[in-house]
């Protein structure tokens, strides 16, 4: 079968050509599938690539991209990395590691009706779309909305902020579809999550300013995945737990995932060049993906190496 | 399809506690229909904040009167969309 389908990895496209070139890699290689874990609230397919060469319910890793639908280099970054870890698969000695003993899922899109709304009616857009009862506004934060310290600090009551909470923990279907998925699998490792801007490279807790247990290990392997990162380019990342790196923020997705026995749960805040904050130009992309791959691969290789 | 001629965006940073608190003053003022893009938590953290053409003599001046660092990070939001709105035409071609 002919190799490729044109498909540039280096410029900004809809869901829909997205979601073409998921079909794209879930034919092109045998060990990729495309299954969907549900539909948004305006009934958008919320697809995940699932990498896997065999056995049943092996431990697996989560990645996730563009849960803030404005945060396009992060959408377009999870193609780049789905395609990176398909074509590295048989090649690279960590990929074919790490695919051998494990199954890794990547949800590319986690807001789909956000991130056509940032196509068609409002670039800004960061929430979903939900109607919210009594309320002129739409849209809900989806990270804000986890079940873990929901409606404290760091997140609004109001549902025009960009912060709002949403009427109760996982009251978004995004953020259900996820959290259900995740209990049914019940052997996710790892949970990794993409978001732009600000280069930091962050773990529980966020919705109290104390250490979560396993501290000292997730701040050396934050670390380590930061110097990673900084390898390629110089791109600088502060590592710490996101209450007292960024602020302290109540039902975020990483805390509902450690909180849930998913030890390696980290969010990532990919590069700011102090010019564009999340208007990253598409010539930005590739060398986004380029230098949070080794990272995510350092993160994903201390799993494989650590089991529990 | 809403347009941002005239938005700025400036990237805000304060020196202590007390400036965290002004911006978080500034924060609650509605009417300015101010978009934070990284929230004013602690004086180490800078913060970007869009803000409507309409607006922005208002906040500038907000903030140079409680001696408030800022600087310019996006001169025109509208410009920035277009030209992204361009390269993407471009790559479909």
């Amino acid at each position: 079968r002919q190799r490729g389908t044109g498909f540039d990895f280096g410029t900004y496209h809809t869901l829909e050509d997205i979601y073409a070139e998921l079909d794209h890699l879930a034919s092109e290689y045998s060990f990729v599938e495309k299954i969907q874990i549900g539909q948004s609230y305006e009934k958008r397919p919320l697809y995940v690539l699932k990498f896997s060469t065999g056995g049943s319910n092996r431990p697996a890793i989560w990645l996730d991209a563009g849960i803030h639908s404005r945060e396009w280099v992060t959408q377009a970054s999870a193609l780049w990395i789905a395609n990176k870890i398909a074509s590295d698969y048989g090649t690279d000695a960590s990929v074919t590691s790490l695919l051998d003993h494990m199954d890794l899922f990547l949800l590319p899109v986690a807001n789909p009706d956000g991130f056509v709304y940032t196509h068609t009616s409002n670039r800004m857009w960061r929430k979903t779309r939900s109607k919210i009862p009594g309320s002129v506004c739409y849209g809900v934060d989806p990270n804000r909305n986890w079940d873990a310290g929901f409606g404290g600090p760091g997140a609004s009551k109001n549902p025009c902020s960009d912060s709002y909470h949403g009427p109760s923990a996982n009251s978004e279907v995004e953020v259900r579809s996820v959290v259900d998925f995740i209990k049914s699998h019940g052997n996710f490792k790892a949970f990794l999550t993409l978001h732009s801007y600000s280069q930091l490279l962050m773990y529980p807790y966020g919705y109290k300013c104390t250490r979560p247990a396993d501290y000292a290990e997730l701040e050396s392997l934050g670390r380590s995945a930061a110097n990673a990162i900084k390898s390629l380019y110089g791109t600088t990342f502060q590592v710490g737990p996101i209450c007292t790196t960024i602020y302290m923020a109540g039902g975020t997705t990483i805390d509902w995932t450690y909180a849930n026995g998913v030890k390696y749960s980290f969010s990532l805040e990919l590069r700011d060049t102090g010019r564009y904050a999340f208007l990253l130009p598409s010539s930005h992309i590739l060398p986004t993906a380029t230098e949070t791959w080794p990272a995510l691969l350092d993160i994903m290789v201390h799993v494989l190496e650590h089991p529990y | 399809l809403e347009t941002f001629v005239g938005h700025q965006v400036l990237r805000v940073r304060t020196s202590n506690e007390e400036q965290v608190k002004q911006l978080q003053l500034l924060e609650s003022l509605e009417h300015l229909q101010l978009d934070f893009w990284i929230n004013p938590s602690a004086s180490a953290v800078p913060v970007d904040v869009r803000i409507p053409a309409a607006s922005v003599q208002s906040v500038k001046a907000f903030l140079e009167s409680h001696g408030i660092e800022y600087s310019i990070l996006i001169e025109d939001l509208q410009d920035v969309l277009d030209q992204e709105k361009q390269d993407m035409a471009r790559a479909a071609q």
